[in-house]
């Protein structure tokens, strides 16, 4: 996945079963972003794999004031790109630890 | 714990936590 200077990372260990998974999500390099993040903690957050779009969570975080506006298609890439890894770690490995 | 913050956007709860200095990129 392209190095988009956000860094969003499970929360916690995937049992490849529930449809809501806890990430987390922090500015590796504010420089790659276009607006001035409001700080740089790590935002934690459920996602659920089958019911939410990267872009709700990133619109969400825009309106709680984490990131800029501008940053919304940035923070949503981030989120796709780890979500993506998920899935594709769920169809593969979990079949044969069935 | 005191540096943790919850803020909630559109009915979801977002944790703040300070990231751990290992996971800071060098700036």
């Amino acid at each position: 996945a392209e190095d988009t200077g956000v860094r969003v990372e499970l929360a916690e260990e995937d049992d490849g079963r529930k449809s809501s998974i806890a990430l987390r999500l922090w500015v590796e390099d504010p420089k790659k972003l276009k607006g001035k993040p409001k700080d740089n903690g790590a935002i934690e957050f459920t996602f659920d794999l089958e019911k939410e779009t990267p872009d709700d969570v990133a619109q969400e975080m825009v309106d709680a004031g984490f990131f800029h506006e501008n940053d919304v298609k940035i923070v949503a890439k981030s989120i796709r790109d780890r979500v993506a890894l998920i899935q594709w770690r769920r169809e593969r490995i979990w079949p044969m630890l069935q | 714990n005191s540096l943790t913050q919850v803020v909630h956007s559109a009915g979801r709860r977002f944790i703040v936590s300070p990231v751990p200095e290992s996971r800071l990129r060098e700036q």
